[in-house]
């Protein structure tokens, strides 16, 4: 039998309080992650099947920062970016500056599969989303207390403050 | 960010990454999770890379492909590729890279600089292994 594989991060940076707060719901997060993708790969799914729905169950869990539970930009706004890749054709999708678009990483593979492009951001993203039924969320689906508190925290007053700060994914 | 990488029973890899962004950023601002080649790549002749940290490091350092493209070049394993590209190509930069990374024989490549990198990773039938500290 061939081998079959994958692997899932949740993010990379400095350690913080909430996070060693929250070990057990993070870990939970990801080996349900893990074991979402390696199901569809076990089914005789594709690597691109299993990337995504394991990514997708990660967006839809508000403890990590992409989708349901994303970072707020400076006005409190969400801002979604992501990208898939197709390692057997050499394909690839990606979108940024998304809203409302409750799996970014499906509407990667949307731009990938059904579009001659590679990279759509912003309003046009969007659109392909609506024009195509994507599945979309309210603004206030994306709003989590811990991101909110996370914002307040983080304000600085003055635009050179938040132009020069460290830009943590 | 989240992101995975995966090898499936036609010997196929892919790479996805997604991110809500920075807390407090600008605007407008993206980082390297919506670019290939930064925070994701992926080549079944050599890896499937995702990328977390600091988005503009990723970028400018374009750390996904320069994984895949010097396992090319020195015919190493993912994990000196990844190894190299974080701890010696970039040990000078300020800021946090972390990437998992898959061949296509089911070798994994996971390295990162930062105090935590969220990971779990599972091959065949083994258990999966979930880790966030060293």
């Amino acid at each position: 039998m061939k081998n079959i594989a994958i692997a899932v991060h949740g993010g990379a940076g400095q350690d913080s309080e909430f996070i060693r707060m929250n070990q057990i719901a993070y870990k939970a997060g990801l080996v349900k992650a893990v074991n979402t993708g390696y199901e569809t790969l076990k089914q005789g799914g594709s690597a691109l099947d299993a990337v995504e729905n394991a990514v997708r169950l990660m967006e839809d869990n508000p403890i990590f920062n992409s989708a349901r539970g994303s970072a707020l930009n400076a006005k409190g706004e969400v801002e979604m970016d992501a990208s898939i890749m197709d390692g057997s054709k050499h394909s690839a999708g990606a979108v940024s500056i998304v809203r409302n678009v409750k799996n970014p990483v499906t509407l990667a593979r949307f731009i990938m599969e059904n579009t001659s492009h590679v990279f759509i951001s912003g309003y046009g993203a969007l659109e392909i989303a609506k024009e195509n039924n994507l599945e979309l969320e309210v603004d206030s689906y994306f709003i989590t207390e811990h991101r909110v508190d996370e914002l307040i925290k983080e304000r600085m007053d003055d635009t050179d403050d938040i132009k020069r700060k460290r830009k943590n994914g | 960010t989240v992101g995975a990488v995966a090898l499936d029973n036609a010997g196929n890899i892919a790479a996805a990454t997604s991110t809500g962004g920075t807390s407090n950023c600008l605007s407008g601002r993206i980082g390297d999770s919506c670019i290939i080649g930064a925070g994701c790549f992926a080549n079944n002749s050599s890896c499937a890379v995702s990328g977390t940290g600091d988005g503009e490091l990723l970028i400018t350092n374009v750390i996904a492909h320069s994984i895949a493209f010097y396992m090319e070049l020195k015919n190493c394993s993912v994990q000196e590729a990844c190894d190299y590209v974080i701890h010696q190509r970039n040990k000078d930069v300020e800021g946090d890279i972390g990437v998992i990374a898959l061949d296509a024989m089911g070798n994994f490549g996971i390295s990162y600089n930062s105090q935590r990198m969220l990971r779990a990773w599972k091959m065949n039938e083994e258990i999966v292994t979930v880790k966030i500290y060293k």
